[in-house]
Order: C-alpha cells, then structure tokens, then sequence
C-alpha cells in the first residue's frame, strides 16, 4: 500500500475533526 | 484466608521457548473451587509504600497478590462474588490501590470497584455501573469508559476516579448508531478514543467534549476485529485489531493480529501487516493482549504466541504446561513481564 492510497493528509487532524463535528 | 505462598519454580526446558524469548521467573497457585479467568498487575500502597501486585481472578474471587523477595508471592485480599460470576479485570491506569472488575455470564452485568477500607483494613466493594453492558475500557488520567445498551439507544460512559480512588465524576459520549464492541485509547493523542462496531466500523470520540468525529468503514476482511491498540503519528491512525475470524487456511498463514492504517480525514483505510503464526502452527485468536509494539494472544490451540509489531514477526510460542491449555493472558503493567493463567488457577510469570 501506498500513502496515496488514503488521500490527503492532515497533521491536525484531531482539531479540524472536532470543529467540524456536531457539538 | 490464611496466607499462601508461592513455590519458585524451575526454569523452563529451552524447547518450550521456541523461537523463544520468554523466562519463567514465578509461579503462583490460586487453589479455587471455580473456574480461572482473568490476571492483571497493579501499584498497591500500604503504609506509604507502592508496591507491583499481581491480581487474580476466578469466577468467584479476586486476590490481591504482594511481593515477596525473589520472586516471591503472598496472597493478602480476597474478595468474595457469590451472586454474579467474575468475568475480567478491568486495568485502570494512573490508578492505585484499587481494582476494577467486570461481572456476568455471557455479557457484562456489573463493574465493581474493589478496595479496602482503612479503618479496619478489610476488603470493601463498590458498584460502579449496572446493565447489559458490552464494552468496558480502563484509560490513562483514571478514566474508565464502557458501552451500555438501554431499551431505546446506547451509552458510552466516562467515570473518572478521583486521586484517592474516591468520588468518581461522569461524563457521556456521543453514541454511534451501532453497537461498540472494543474501546482503544490513542497512543500519542490523550484527548482521542477509538471504537470498534459490531458492523466492522471504527469510530473516534473526543473525550474532552463528548464528540463523536468520525465512522469509519474498514474494509471486509477485517470483520469481526476488536481493536487493541491505536497510534497517532504523521497524521495517520495506526490501529492494531485481533482477527478472531480469521480463515487457518490463508494463504500468507494464520493471521492473528493486523496492523491498519487510517486517514482519519478522509476515512480511507489500507492493511499494512498481518501478525501469523510461524509456519506450521495453527490457531486462532481466543483472547489477548497488547502493550508497546509487544502483542500476545492465547490460541484455540491452547498455545500462547507473542509479536513484535515493529519486526512484524512471531517472537515467542508457549505451549500448554502439563497438558493443559492456557486460558489468558496479560502484559504487565508494572514491568515488562507476561502474565499467562490456566483455568485451574496457576498463573505463570515470565520475563519477556
């Protein structure tokens, strides 16, 4: 496998995941 | 109870060892009317003093084990269950002196707090939570998380122990619209929580908000996995699942544990390793364990099998001990050891 294979990658993940999700 | 003691045993013979890393530094003997389930180490005070204990837990009892010199075992507390049977101990870290424990038949139906009182220095339980509950997870900062179905949804539940393993503060999490089987704290990243479903999807909470920010499906053949394990590094989830389901007849082996890669951003997801056993040795996953890069499952062959997950190989096979099979297994929490137990209650202490 390739790291291509997951798409693009975020270091701060965690942040935009949360800002993005419902309270 | 009077005070038992441990016999030191002999060291092994070099072919239980193979391919061998594993020495055979104690033994403990838990005589019990009942069945041997689960073992664990913890940090116990007394007088000021931490000391590295062994737990031991048959259906009907948990003992508190102290250490003695060389290597050396004294049984000191014993809780008794007479109602419901004891199914696992639940390992709770930055926690001391007191023990967490699951009970039921087939599915968790309680979990205890064990302690002991100071006044009198006898054994005191506590009831943490009831109901039909299908996952229970001991997390770093003296958390406990557990999933728990009620007639209409689901309930992801966070108890926080306080520092003396007092007043206990509570907290939800979002639930996902599907039963969560496994929880796995992420190595790296204190705030995140993963999840395995029973539709073979992973979900990630935030614990400081309760949030539910991702379901992710991973693909088919990793059905039925329990994740173990998780890491956060470069962006990617690393995420360690056992493979109860696992087909012997694989062409690469038999696959026991799996290492995935997941972007959590775009729930994309690849397989990047498969844990089998050595050529020859056949088994699936029954129950296991996973500390570091170290992995260890008992088999339904009776045999146990350790890993190392950076290597990506097989470090060590265990055998059956005198003709009986092990029944679990456990990585220290206080020192780099393997705990393995049989269901006559003879746990075995080896240093890896």
């Amino acid at each position: 496998c390739s790291k291509a294979d997951l798409g693009p990658v975020s270091l701060n993940w965690f942040e935009e995941l949360t800002s993005e999700a419902p309270p | 109870d009077t005070l038992e003691q441990t016999e030191i045993a002999d060291p092994p013979a070099l072919s239980n060892l193979s391919p061998g890393s594993l020495q055979l530094v104690s033994k403990l003997k838990n005589p019990s009317g009942s069945c041997s389930v689960d073992v664990s180490t913890m940090w116990w005070e007394t007088a000021g003093c931490k000391e590295p204990c062994i737990i031991t837990a048959c259906e009907d009892a948990v003992s508190l084990w102290k250490p003695l010199d060389t290597w050396q075992w004294e049984k000191v507390y014993t809780w008794h269950f007479t109602e419901i049977p004891v199914l696992q101990i639940i390992s709770v870290p930055d926690v001391c002196s007191l023990v967490c424990v699951a009970l039921g038949n087939l599915e968790i139906r309680e979990i205890r707090a064990l302690l002991c009182s100071t006044d009198d220095e006898s054994e005191k339980q506590l009831l943490l939570k009831s109901g039909h509950i299908n996952a229970v997870l001991g997390l770093t900062q003296r958390r406990l998380v557990s999933s728990s179905r009620t007639l209409f949804d689901q309930q992801i539940e966070i108890l926080t122990f306080a520092e003396d393993g007092g007043n206990k503060e509570k907290q939800f999490l979002m639930p996902p619209d599907e039963t969560v089987l496994a929880f796995a704290e992420v190595h790296g990243m204190q705030e995140a929580l993963l999840g395995t479903t029973l539709m073979n999807n992973i979900v990630l909470w935030n614990l400081k908000t309760g949030q539910l920010l991702k379901k992710m499906q991973v693909d088919d053949s990793y059905q039925a996995s329990i994740c173990h394990k998780a890491y956060s590094e470069m962006g990617l989830l690393f995420v360690v699942l056992s493979r109860p389901c696992a087909n012997e007849r694989e062409w690469l082996g038999s696959p026991v544990f799996q290492l995935i890669v997941v972007n959590p951003k775009t729930a994309l997801s690849v397989g990047m390793m498969l844990y089998c056993l050595p050529h020859g040795q056949t088994g699936r996953f029954l129950e296991g364990d996973v500390k570091d890069n170290f992995a260890a499952a008992v088999l339904t062959s009776g045999t146990i099998a350790t890993w190392d997950l950076l290597l990506g190989h097989c470090t060590a096979l265990l055998p059956p001990i005198s003709e009986q099979n092990w029944c679990f297994v456990k990585w220290s929490d206080t020192d780099f050891h393997l705990l393995a137990g049989q269901k006559d209650g003879s746990v075995f202490v080896y240093r890896y």
